[in-house]
């Protein structure tokens, strides 16, 4: 199955 | 003192619908340049960027920074009750509560006025630095809604595989499966027409077919769509405006 990746990881909280 | 003149309120209404479903509420950063907003969706999976250049503006002046808290859902309320081909002026007051907006009708000897409470957010900001992109591909904005709503029957998830001289949506669920294959085509007539693919690497990405319906709500701001794509990275969606964009970035899915 997929899961759905949080954008987090690409651009981290300012 | 904020203050911007739209030759015509639908383009901020279009604008206002293409967000409010991702985002309910969002900071308006207004500057001498223009107003930029940066919104992430609650599950921090869709990002929207918009900047409206001042240029877009048929009057625009904005002397000191300031950000406007905006409830979405609420200012498409208020925005709604102008006409599209109406006049349409925001403006704020420096440490304004209330965002004051201006319908004017071209024909009628008519002003609509109303104010708008503003809110004070407090939301999480993403460092969204400038990206490599391994597949950049631009079609017309309807065609691609098309494809989302088409293989939005067949599963939650839609493939987006790019090589050098075409880009496959697929669509794997428990009905069936859906393929659509688009090929680069340069229309002379009718350039808005055009398909362009552009490769540096070849890309197999899936996304969310949730987000992606969020995304297509932006297909009447432009008639085309540039999608800007690198291998385990979001995927970029960006619709221009007369000057200036909204963008959306969507985290893609992965295999567990």
């Amino acid at each position: 199955g997929e899961q759905q990746w949080s954008l987090l990881p690409f651009f981290g909280l300012l | 003192m904020l203050e911007g003149k739209f030759e015509e309120a639908s383009l901020l209404k279009k604008i206002v619908e293409a967000m409010k479903d991702c985002v309910s509420s969002c900071n308006f950063n207004c500057t001498e340049n223009g107003i930029s907003v940066q919104a992430v969706d609650n599950s921090r999976v869709l990002l929207i960027s918009l900047l409206i250049e001042k240029d877009t503006f048929e009057e625009y002046r904005c002397d000191r920074n300031i950000t406007l808290g905006v409830g979405l859902g609420s200012l498409s309320k208020i925005i709604g009750n102008g006409a599209n081909s109406d006049y349409l002026t925001i403006s704020a007051d420096d440490d304004a509560d209330k965002l004051n907006i201006i319908f004017e009708d071209k024909v009628k000897d008519k002003i609509s006025e109303y104010n708008l409470k503003l809110l004070d957010i407090d939301a999480d900001l993403l460092d969204v630095g400038p990206m490599d992109t391994d597949a950049t591909i631009t079609l017309p904005s309807a065609d691609f809604a098309k494809i989302c709503k088409d293989m939005k029957v067949l599963s939650e998830s839609l493939q987006i595989i790019v090589t050098k001289d075409s880009a496959l949506f697929q669509s794997v669920g428990d009905i069936g499966t859906g393929n659509i294959v688009i090929r680069p085509k340069t229309d002379i007539d009718h350039p808005e027409e055009s398909v362009t693919i552009s490769l540096d690497k070849p890309i197999d990405l899936s996304f969310g077919s949730k987000y992606l319906s969020d995304i297509i709500k932006a297909t009447s701001l432009s008639q085309k769509v540039t999608i800007k794509l690198t291998d385990q990275s979001p995927g970029v969606f960006e619709y221009k405006l007369p000057s200036g964009y909204l963008r959306f970035y969507l985290a893609p899915k992965f295999d567990e």
